[in-house]
């Protein structure tokens, strides 16, 4: 919340559109502020209505450069809209910066996720900590169709307004957690090294760590790779090609740095996995023999990379190579001949020359807890 | 970050301080530091802003201009600030 924890004294809320962007209809821009709003009005006892002319509570104005606040935009990127906190006049009211590419979809930035995050800050909402906000200060692009607001979100309207006042006839679906760190119930979907960093995939998330750095930054998915899968099920680095391979479903994409390569995404029928499998979950390249393997359900597959084909007689056992291992395992790296293999909340180093496990820890210390 | 740092990257110093101007609120009691270059800003009041940015976006706490914070620095974004009083 803003200092003061300011919001509108009132739950019927006017708001009126002064002017257009060039860069879609009008009918859309319509379309997006009003859904923009009922995310928010959805959830508490607010009423938005449109109003053609008079002073709206929220003024909505494209404008380009300095546009008459005193708060000028900066041009394409950057900067793109800001709204001001309720209050009379000048309060509630949003711009967006017209010198921006505005869509509907992703090509350009989205306005309704930007509207929906400037009317947070017009009904008193300031920006979240939290990667998996709205209300986080940068941009990520998501699906229109699966947007959903966070707990965080959802609490920090509530708290102002309160919840909605209706009894909807299909309860809305628990909102989406930002996953914590210290949860003594974590688990990965996927760990990866690159470029000497290590990757922890979790639900829409990947924790990033440098190895001289003790803490672990928290970030979407899709605010690093937007044309990747907001969740994926497997990944491993391909350090002789200097590639990501991350995995969801029964395909894979490659990428380089923070590019996805082109032709993807692929399907894993390439390596030889059978149809059968749909889901991956678990990959590793180990460096040393350039094999990568792949783990689904209770087996497992080694493909090997300079060969380029599945290596003979597989699928095997988990249990029967990999002793002291779980039958299914949830992801794994290696790095400097050993495996680490994870399930649950429980990390297994695994020593590959010695073929045994040597330890057995939590995973949260990866993630600085 | 040691001056020379700061002068090889004299672009990201100066996206920096825009940014921590901008959504940091980098005036502070140094505004009223007698300096001959009004862009003067002390060191250790960029150095303070960095941090709050990066304990802000759950970054290593470095008050260094590393890559992590310039690669935040560079996302596009909205325009309220993240830390700010407001009248």
């Amino acid at each position: 919340h803003f200092p003061g924890t300011i919001k509108w004294k009132k739950d019927k809320i006017t708001y009126r559109i002064l002017n257009y962007t060039p860069d879609i209809s009008s009918t859309d821009v319509d379309t997006a502020i009003w859904r923009a709003l009922k995310i928010w009005s959805d959830i508490t006892p607010l009423k938005f209505t449109r109003i053609f002319e008079g002073e709206a509570d929220i003024m909505i104005s494209f404008g380009a450069r300095e546009h008459g606040d005193n708060y000028p935009f900066d041009g394409a990127n950057g900067l793109l809209a800001h709204a001001f906190p309720p209050a009379a006049g000048i309060g509630g009211d949003t711009h967006f910066d017209e010198d921006e590419t505005w869509t509907m979809g992703s090509n350009g930035y989205n306005l309704f996720l930007v509207a929906a995050h400037e009317f947070g800050h017009a009904l008193g909402l300031a920006h979240s900590r939290d990667p998996g906000a709205l209300m986080f200060p940068t941009y990520t692009f998501a699906s229109v169709n699966e947007f959903r607001l966070s707990q965080d979100d959802v609490s920090g309207i509530q708290a102002l307004y309160g919840a909605s006042n209706e009894i909807k006839p299909n309860p809305r679906p628990q909102p989406p957690k930002t996953p914590e760190k210290c949860d003594p119930y974590l688990s990965f979907d996927a760990v990866a090294g690159l470029r000497g960093e290590m990757l922890f995939f979790k639900d829409r998330f990947f924790w990033r760590r440098h190895p001289q750095m003790p803490e672990a930054q928290l970030t979407l998915i899709n605010s690093f790779w937007p044309k990747i899968p907001a969740k994926i099920d497997a990944a491993y680095e391909n350090f002789e090609r200097d590639f990501l391979v991350v995995i969801q479903g029964n395909k894979y994409w490659a990428v380089n740095g923070y590019d996805v390569m082109p032709g993807y995404p692929k399907n894993i029928r390439r390596f030889g996995i059978p149809s059968s499998v749909r889901k991956i979950d678990a990959a590793v390249h180990i460096r040393t023999t350039s094999k990568t393997l792949f783990f689904a359900g209770d087996q497992y597959w080694s493909f090997d990379e300079t060969k380029r084909a599945m290596d003979e007689g597989y699928p095997h056992l988990i249990t029967d190579d990999w002793p002291g291992i779980p039958a299914r395992v949830d992801a794994a790296f290696e790095q400097h001949g050993y495996i680490y293999f994870f399930r649950g909340p429980a990390q297994f180093l695994y020593n590959i020359r010695e073929q045994r496990v040597l330890q057995i820890d939590r995973i949260n210390q990866w993630v600085g807890c | 970050v040691p001056l020379s740092e700061i002068e090889k990257n004299e672009e990201d110093w100066q996206l920096a301080q825009t940014y921590l101007n901008r959504f940091y609120k980098l005036k502070d009691s140094s505004a009223g530091f007698a300096s001959k270059n009004r862009n003067y800003v002390s060191k250790s009041s960029l150095s303070n802003k960095i941090k709050k940015m990066q304990e802000f976006f759950g970054l290593e706490i470095t008050g260094n201009l590393d890559s992590a914070t310039m690669g935040i620095m560079e996302k596009p974004r909205c325009g309220v600030p993240d830390v700010a009083e407001y009248n």
